[in-house]
């Protein structure tokens, strides 16, 4: 564990808390994308099959049973608490995301480092997260006034991604063997979807502006 | 060598 894989790992779960804070304390959900949401909680049940067999670390474990709580829990306020529902952006949030799942399982089944069930989980989950954010990416460019709480938290997801990068980069040098081309072009893929984001979201902050995407 | 099916990453 190096201290970017630590950082990256710390602002995925501060970005999740941040999600958890708005909805539980303020009760809302406005401008969260369920269609993401939705998307990450499958992305973690196909990630994380091998949470019970293949033990690495406590640390790990902890981490995996965080990030598939919270997803699925996000996903059933926004669906079912009778006070957050009622703040989802139903009719801004139309992104087809089940058209996603099915290119990428196609693509998981095609392109793996092993033709087995797990391992082909494993991938469409990389797959699917790496475009996981592109329904909350249309929703903010549709939503006129971000809150400083949704704005923070698709900062902190893109912060995460981009640590990973600097994780797999030190990685690469100080771990022989570390080649694993699929997470990387999967991983700069995602990352790379938030450089229109994190531009408008440094000029707000630079500019003292509220956050909004040019549509 | 490590194993690829070492998904030891979140």
């Amino acid at each position: 564990m190096n201290i970017f894989r630590l950082a990256g790992d710390m602002t995925h779960l501060f970005s999740v808390l941040v999600l958890l804070l708005k909805i539980h304390t303020i009760k809302s959900c406005a401008g969260v994308s369920l269609k993401t949401q939705e998307l990450y909680a499958l992305v973690f049940a196909a990630r994380y099959l091998d949470i019970f067999t293949n033990y690495i670390s406590l640390y790990n474990t902890v981490m995996k049973l965080i990030f598939l709580g919270s997803s699925f829990s996000i996903v059933w306020y926004m669906r079912y608490h009778k006070i957050v529902r009622r703040s989802y952006d139903k009719d801004q949030d139309t992104f087809r995301h089940y058209f996603l799942i099915l290119p990428c399982l196609l693509l998981a089944l095609l392109i793996n480092e092993k033709f087995t069930f797990k391992e082909v989980m494993w991938t469409f989950s990389l797959y699917l997260e790496a475009v996981a954010i592109l329904p909350q990416l249309v929703l903010l460019q549709r939503t006129r006034n971000i809150d400083n709480l949704t704005g923070q938290y698709v900062f902190l997801l893109g912060a995460y991604r981009a640590l990973y990068i600097l994780n797999w980069v030190y990685r690469y040098f100080t771990e022989p063997h570390f080649v694993h081309w699929i997470t990387w072009v999967s991983g700069l893929v995602q990352t790379l979807l938030y450089a229109d984001f994190f531009y408008y979201y440094f000029q707000s902050w630079k500019n003292n502006q509220k956050l909004h995407l040019p549509a | 060598v490590e194993s690829d099916d070492d998904h030891d990453e979140l």
